[in-house]
């Protein structure tokens, strides 16, 4: 494993961490989308089919069980927890998200690099978790006032995918044979829809202003 | 293999 995809993982292992410290301390899910975490949940559970049937590592085992305990512990908060449950912009998160999930899963059944069950479902999680922030975005945009921890939530979702893009590169100069175009391609366009809230993360950064999504 | 290579990423 390279410097970079573990500096990928850590960093979507700590924006899972600070949204449940969010969520679980302060009791709040305030300018999160639970349309985005539902689409995550169901991104790791069709990408991890594998997790009982194909052991790769045990760092690999343990973070796939991460991923997908904390996406569907954090649906479950948003949707039971008496008191997170009231502070969930409903209103405001209004994507229709589960329009994304047809098309996804059709572009899967027509590109993939193998025709079975598992490939497609893996490659139909590609697929969903590219766009699967769009939602959180769309919210992000209708939120008066970002509150940090939800800032720093999207910046660690996004440097996370960047970095990938810096392990791909790095792998593809060092070991043979690695040329993979659908995670890729579909790796740059979920990256790429965080260009510009990385933008105006800087911007606020810099000038010591309150983060706000121009609508 | 050419497989593994993609799937021991998350």
């Amino acid at each position: 494993m390279n410097i970079f995809r573990l500096a990928g993982d850590m960093t979507h292992l700590a924006s899972v961490l600070v949204l449940l410290l969010k969520i679980h301390t302060i009791k709040s899910c305030a300018g999160i989308s639970l349309k985005t975490q539902e689409l995550f949940a169901i991104v790791f559970a069709s990408r991890y089919l594998d997790i009982f049937t194909d052991f790769i590592s045990l760092y690999n085992t343990l973070m796939k069980l991460i991923f997908l305990g904390s996406s569907f512990s954090i649906v479950w908060y948003i949707r039971r927890h008496k008191l997170v449950r009231r502070s969930y912009d409903k209103d405001q998160d209004t994507f229709r998200h589960y329009f994304l999930l047809l098309p996804c899963f059709i572009l899967a059944l027509l590109i993939n690099e193998k025709f079975t069950f598992k490939e497609v479902m893996w490659t139909f999680s590609l697929y969903l978790e590219a766009v699967a922030i769009l939602p959180q975005l769309v919210l992000l945009q209708r939120t008066k006032n970002i509150d940090n921890l939800t800032g720093q939530y999207v910046f660690l979702l996004g440097a996370y995918r960047g970095l990938y893009i810096l392990n791909w590169i790095y792998r593809y100069f060092t070991e043979p044979h690695y040329v993979h175009w659908i995670p890729w391609i579909s790796g740059l366009v979920q990256t790429l829809l965080y260009a510009d809230f990385f933008y105006y993360y800087f911007e606020s950064w810099k000038n010591n202003k309150k983060l706000q999504l121009p609508a | 293999s050419n497989d593994m290579n993609l799937k021991d990423e998350l």
